[in-house]
């Protein structure tokens, strides 16, 4: 099935999105 | 249980596994045993989303910042960072020997690559760990099948490009078999 796949850049990214505060 | 526990929040970005954090301080006074382990080895948390990810991740002390021996793991939900569980008893690990310093950014590439799916290799990855000691510290990441040589050898390369290792860096591959059969780990 297709996997739910995640560059390095995107997680880092994310970490700074107000919801993972 | 093998059932998952937490979910993504309503908008939340959901990952391929739910992955757990554990924490294990080792007794260097005690012999191992894997009773000892067991009781030294404690869970921390459980997370299915990148946002629960960060959140979670951000509230740990950074591997390098831990004083005495101890490890972080991070396997799948589960999967119990142990040779013994059933996931891991035909597998192995690579072993990255690392000097002082560098364990913690080290560790946080090698997770991002493991909850990103970068590895490629199915259903193969167990988990991944950082083990912090007193001259060295040392990464490690399991899969399940260690006569997988296609698979082994991926996990390596994958870990060499994500980790941007050094071509110099010793990188060794063990079996679980013969951990348990020579009692060691690092």
């Amino acid at each position: 099935g297709t996997r739910i796949i995640y560059d390095r850049k995107f997680l880092l990214d994310m970490r700074n999105s107000p919801i993972a505060q | 249980s093998r059932g998952k526990t937490v979910s993504p929040g309503p908008g939340e970005h959901p990952l391929q596994y739910n992955y757990t954090f554990w924490y294990s301080r080792r007794s260097p006074s005690r012999p191992a045993s894997t009773q000892n382990y067991e009781q030294n080895i404690r869970r921390i948390g459980t997370v299915a989303s990148v946002e629960q990810f960060w959140k979670f991740y951000s509230h740990l002390v950074h591997p390098g910042d831990l004083s005495g021996p101890s490890d972080f793991h991070l396997f799948k939900e589960g999967i119990k960072p142990m040779w013994e569980d059933e996931c891991n008893r035909s597998g192995g690990k690579w072993i990255i020997r690392l000097r002082k310093g560098l364990a913690s950014r080290f560790w946080e590439n090698m997770i991002l690559a493991m909850v990103g799916e970068q590895f490629m290799v199915g259903e193969e990855i167990c988990g991944a760990v950082v083990s912090i000691r007193f001259q060295e510290d040392f990464l490690s990441i399991w899969n399940r099948t260690s006569s997988d040589q296609t698979t082994t050898s991926r996990i390596r390369d994958t870990l060499r490009r994500v980790l941007n290792l050094p071509a110099s860096t010793i990188m060794e591959y063990k079996t679980h078999n013969d951990s348990l059969r020579d009692n060691s780990s690092f």
